[in-house]
């Protein structure tokens, strides 16, 4: 399994 | 120029025990509406969002927004100086490059005064979408805690899995397995001990135990703690902070990105 950074999932804004 | 008093100053050192280790450098953003701060961790996995009411304050003025930006074991090392019991007063000239706290003892002619440096950090804030979840669980923060830790000795991961009215927390390792089934209860005499699990459909996903054992040091601030979960998302983990009298303050919320198969 691999490990996602936060940013995968929200966008900077 | 920035004030703000908090009579139950012990909040303050409890919410700072709870972001410091994840956390090295954060920016706190002052406005009329209160205190709030959202940062990543250093390895951008996790997020922790705080927010701090102005309403909850004993006095709070601001009269322009200002970001303040510092190192939180800094200020978490001068926190340590004020005793549980203490006022806790913040204050912050318009453009200075430092924070004032001043700590008051009760019934005592004591007060003491430090000053923070302030650094200006390239903030990167994320946008957190509000979407429903697929399954909101409330159980005690105490428990939450015990179960992290215990199976931080089992394995790396946890995989949380949901279905009907319990939920499952599950990790396996070199020594073998270890699984706690929490069941939804009856609607106890004592609302801190319950467990409610709200499910809209099944779900099952994992996590790193290391950054959940980073949240739980957030228990002190809340009797229980709320887990939202939906498939490929992050994980949200959040403590709302209350005072002595049960009045809302805020919150700390933690967000966790999911181990995901490929």
């Amino acid at each position: 399994m691999s490990q996602k950074t936060i940013a995968h999932f929200f966008n900077a804004r | 120029m920035f004030e703000a008093k908090l009579i139950q100053g012990a909040i303050l050192k409890k919410i700072l025990d709870a972001i410091k280790d994840l956390v090295n450098e954060a920016s706190w953003d002052c406005s009329s509406q209160g205190m709030s701060l959202q940062a990543m961790d250093t390895s951008h996995v996790s997020l922790v969002a705080v927010q701090m009411k102005a309403d909850g304050f004993d006095k709070y003025r601001c009269d322009r927004s200002v970001t303040l930006g510092m190192n939180l074991s800094s200020l978490s090392k001068i926190l340590k100086c004020a005793g549980n019991d203490d006022t806790i007063t913040l204050k912050a000239p318009d453009d200075g490059d430092k924070i004032t706290l001043v700590f008051e003892a009760k019934n005592e002619s004591e007060t003491s005064e430090y000053e923070v440096k302030l650094m200006n950090l390239d903030s990167e804030y994320l946008g957190i979408p509000d979407t429903p979840y697929s399954v909101n669980v409330k159980m005690p923060s105490h428990k939450f805690q015990r179960i992290c830790r215990d199976l931080q000795q089992i394995g790396d991961a946890v995989t949380i899995s949901c279905a009907k009215d319990s939920i499952r927390f599950a990790a396996k390792g070199d020594l073998g397995s270890g699984t706690v089934n929490l069941c939804q209860t009856a609607s106890a005499d004592k609302p801190e001990d319950s467990v409610s699990i709200s499910m809209q459909e099944p779900i099952i996903q994992s996590f790193a135990l290391k950054y959940l054992n980073h949240f739980a040091k957030a228990t002190p601030l809340s009797p229980q703690v709320s887990l939202s979960l939906s498939p490929d998302v992050p994980l949200v983990v959040e403590y709302s902070i209350t005072d002595d009298d049960g009045s809302d303050f805020g919150y700390i919320r933690y967000y966790l990105a999911p181990k995901i198969d490929e």
